[in-house]
């Protein structure tokens, strides 16, 4: 069978599928000073999976704006960078009007990822963390 | 009450994959 480290070169997806493979990458962002970005992408990931029974609907608000504290607020934040100011608008908008939708990060977390994919992810293919893993 | 620290872990860890 492949090995993990290996599969994890294929795709981002295939590394952010593996706990070990996350764990690495994890790490190696850390480093860079970008760890906010991973955290960030499974937040929305979590966000969106979140059910929508009653009672939850507090629960997804007071979580729709940790998440928007804690990563879009700040302009000088990592993932506040990367974000577009058309969809942090959109985000800001949305939580004001306490319009809580399961997809409202949906396009943050996906310009984060192309972020990832064109930079980090390849980064991370060459860093030492990676190779000495491997 | 949940802190808003632990709602974002217990959210995070949600989407992450189980351990195969």
């Amino acid at each position: 069978p492949t090995p993990p480290y290996l599969k994890w070169a294929e795709s981002l997806h295939s590394l952010l599928d593996d706990q070990d493979g996350i764990h690495l990458f994890r790490k190696f962002l850390k480093q860079e000073d970008c760890a906010d970005m991973l955290d960030f992408w499974f937040a929305c990931s979590g966000f969106r999976k979140l059910e929508a029974n009653e009672g939850n609907e507090e629960k997804k608000v007071k979580l729709a704006k940790a998440i928007y504290k804690k990563f879009i607020l700040d302009n000088n934040g990592i993932v506040s960078r990367q974000i577009k100011p058309a969809t942090k608008c959109f985000i800001k908008d949305s939580l004001m009007r306490l319009h809580i939708d399961p997809a409202m990060f949906d396009q943050a977390q996906a310009e984060i990822q192309t972020m990832m994919e064109e930079n980090t992810y390849p980064l991370f293919l060459k860093s030492d963390t990676y190779l000495e893993y491997a | 009450i949940d802190s808003e620290d632990d709602l974002l872990q217990e959210c995070i860890s949600s989407a992450m994959p189980k351990k195969k």
